[in-house]
């Protein structure tokens, strides 16, 4: 399974959220505005978290993330 | 398997229940409004739970948490 | 698999009943109003239990339990 | 596999059949009319058999037990 | 793979033929009209025979046992 | 995989033949008329051959045995 | 995978040709007309060949072998 | 995978080719017209080759071989 | 995966390419018009190559090769 | 799992990111316009950042990545 | 999984970039106009360029490369 977000803005986050007892942010890669990040859920990612303005897409179609 | 929750409003708690005999809450992620997070089933966590306005998005198509 | 409880009013249970040779109770999650619970079938849990007025989803589709 | 089963009166009977050269009643779930019981085929249960009137529902679509 | 039995009238068999060189009935549930059995091939269960007014589902959809 | 006979008259046969170099019959399971054989391809039977009239249900769909 | 041979005059052969190196017949199932057969591929056959008339069906759909 | 050969003319040929470094025929068999080869890729045969006017039915449906 | 070629004209080619860190020809396997060859990827072959005008078929659908 | 990238103008870039506890850049593909890349996820690529304007396609459909 | 590239114009190249820490090319295959290939990402080939105007057409469809 991989998602795939796009930024609508600049600065946007896309968190990678610990595999394992423990969950803190391992990574945080930032996108700036009409770069697309290809991530996938892996042996160290289990959770992913994105903040700003963004393009979500996964197996279950298509979320808007950040506020209007 | 994955799930996706959209927050709706600020304060909103993705809360992980543990695998095995004994259930017990292990993580409690917070979202602001607007915020995203896609959290898998994993060895850790086999339940979750979710708390406030949110949209919640699964293989079997969307859910609202929270009250009207 | 996994299902998808939404509680329609405030203390809907939740239980998981063990696997194995003999069957009982293992753990009883409360669920107020609006709140949502996602649960998987696991090595502990072979049969789910819901008591009170919940929306229940799985790949079956939803099923409405307790009485209008 | 699993099976979901929501009693429409109450004192309905799910029962477990055993797995292996012997077949005997392993268990038995009551249910109160509104109540859902999801269950599993497992190493334990082979059969499952439904006595009372009920909602049944399967891979294969819904099917009424009991007499009208 | 697991097929589903309704009894249309009491003291419909269902009856299960070893699996393995010889063929020979290692159980037979008797159902009351109205009664539902869900049973499973297994190891020891490599074919079944209905006997009786039931209505038999499977993956191939429904079939009437008995005579009009 | 298995396959779903109903025996449209009295006498019809269903001869379970050996897998392996040689090939012979090693099982003839006779069904009366409104009876319902399901049975699986085995560890035991690579070919299934049915003499009269009956109704064969497997995943390609309904064939009819015997002669009109 | 498995095949379904119903023959439509007497005297149609289903004949296995040898899995492995050397490729021969090794066992001819002669069908008498409304007869019918379910044959697998397997360890031992990994080609079928049929003559006379009949009714051949398979994942790919049905197929009329023989001369009009 | 398998595939069906339909001979439409006398003389039509079905050819396995081996697998492995080196590729030559291995089988080629003949086929009267009307008569049906069901025919498997296998450890001996990465390659299928057809001569003669006749129709080869697979997975990716139905081509005719030979010249008009 | 097999690909089905089927030869336009006489002197089609059907390459198949080394698997491995050397990319080179291990086989051409000529066909005459009419004539159809189904090739499956192997152990040692990665890629296909045709040459001369042919149809094409595969799991996307048919592409024809050649020059109009 | 992999993703094909058409290149809209000179000098896009698939960067690939690191597998592993440490998230870094490890390879800059670049591409001219009307340039193609097919590139799966491996074992050293859990994750595919995307600069510039191209045409981005996976299972999830198309993305169109870069400013307009 | 496999592609297919079919050439538009002579010199097409189809190039495969290895697998593992490092991406180099490891062989570029040239396509004259109307030539096909059939290529599968391998052990050896974890991303493929493509270079000229040709058809390349893969599990999401097709895309043509090239400068119009
Ligand atoms: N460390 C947690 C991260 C996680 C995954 N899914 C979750 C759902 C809720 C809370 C935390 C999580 C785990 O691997 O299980
Ligand atoms: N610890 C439990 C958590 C759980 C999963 N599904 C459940 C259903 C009901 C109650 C608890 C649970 C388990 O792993 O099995
Ligand atoms: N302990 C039982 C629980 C169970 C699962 N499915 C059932 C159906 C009926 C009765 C009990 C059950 C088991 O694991 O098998
Ligand atoms: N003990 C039996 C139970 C069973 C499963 N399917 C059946 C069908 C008919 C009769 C009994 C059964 C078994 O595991 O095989
Ligand atoms: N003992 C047989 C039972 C059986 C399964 N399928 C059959 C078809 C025909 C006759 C007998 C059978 C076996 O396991 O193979
Ligand atoms: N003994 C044979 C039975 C068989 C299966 N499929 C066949 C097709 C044709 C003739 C015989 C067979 C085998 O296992 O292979
Ligand atoms: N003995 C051959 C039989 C065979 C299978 N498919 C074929 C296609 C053509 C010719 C022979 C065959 C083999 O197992 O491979
Ligand atoms: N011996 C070759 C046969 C073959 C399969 N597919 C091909 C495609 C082209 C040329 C030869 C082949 C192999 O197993 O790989
Ligand atoms: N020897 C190469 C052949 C190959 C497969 N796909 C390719 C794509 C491009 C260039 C070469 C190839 C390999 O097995 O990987
Ligand atoms: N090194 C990380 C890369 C990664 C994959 N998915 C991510 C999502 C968010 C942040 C980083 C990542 C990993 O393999 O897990
Ligand atoms: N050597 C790299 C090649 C690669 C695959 N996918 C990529 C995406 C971006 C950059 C490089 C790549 C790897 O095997 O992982």
């Amino acid at each position: 399974d991989f998602i795939v977000v796009k930024a609508l803005e600049n600065g946007v986050s896309v968190i990678g959220l610990t595999r394992g007892e423990e969950t803190r942010f391992h990574h945080t890669e930032k996108l700036d505005k009409g770069e697309i990040l290809l991530a996938q859920f892996t042996e160290h990612t289990s959770a992913i978290k994105i903040r700003g303005r963004a393009k979500v897409i996964c197996k279950y179609g298509t979320v808007m993330s950040g506020v209007e």
